[in-house]
């Protein structure tokens, strides 16, 4: 474990915490995509498959509960809890997320580590988790007003990726067989998705003026 | 440490 890594952990667990916090004290899910949440549901549950088979550590397998765990909760509020779902604005979060569910199965099935049953998914979970986040940010763009705490929640999903890329640099200089090209090509896509939004999260936050996406 | 099993990184 490296502080990067951790770093990029506790971004990840913090920007859960901030849309977990948003839906709880406003009680509504104005501006979060559903589909994007249920893709990340899926992401953790195909990745984690291994949380029985194979012991890291307690850090590890404690941090799995908790991302399958939130992101289930995330999308149970979304869809169960009355105030909430009455918030959901089905008309903004129109992205055929079946299509990216399709599409990184196949390309798991070709592209894999080891052709067995967990790697499989496990390949599925990187790649699905690159595009995760595509659903919601068209309904940022959509929206075009980004409320704060929607912003900081990006953010801090786009700051994970970034230090998982300085962990990956590092390993890779520090560890003489770290390869692991599915996850490192991958990741690189991901992060360069946020590259967009992150230009102009920075310029609201410079003029100090409230975060707008252009049409 | 790479050649341990199973994947460390979340």
């Amino acid at each position: 474990m490296n502080i990067f890594r951790l770093a990029g952990d506790m971004t990840h667990l913090l920007s859960i915490i901030v849309l977990l916090l948003k839906i709880y004290a406003t009680k509504s899910c104005s501006g979060v995509s559903r589909k994007t949440q249920e893709l990340y549901a899926i992401v953790f549950l195909a990745r984690y498959l291994d949380l029985f088979t194979d012991f890291i550590s307690v850090y590890n397998s404690f941090m799995k509960v908790v991302f399958i765990a939130s992101s289930l909760a995330i999308v149970w509020c979304m869809r169960v809890h009355p105030m909430v779902r009455r918030s959901y604005d089905k008309e903004l979060d129109t992205f055929r997320h079946y299509f990216l569910i399709a599409a990184c199965f196949l390309l798991a099935l070709v592209l894999h580590e080891k052709f067995t049953f967990q790697e499989v998914f496990w390949a599925f979970s990187i790649y699905l988790e690159a595009v995760a986040i595509l659903p919601q940010l068209v309904l940022l763009q959509r929206s075009g007003n980004v409320d704060n705490l929607t912003g900081q929640y990006v953010f801090f999903l786009g700051a994970y990726r970034g230090f998982y890329i300085l962990n990956w640099i590092y390993r890779y200089l520090t560890e003489p067989r770290f390869t692991r090209w599915i996850a490192c090509v991958s990741g690189v896509v991901q992060t360069a998705l946020y590259a967009d939004f992150f230009y102009y999260y920075f310029i609201s936050w410079k003029n100090n003026s409230k975060l707008k996406l252009p049409a | 440490l790479s050649a341990k099993k199973g994947k460390d990184e979340l």
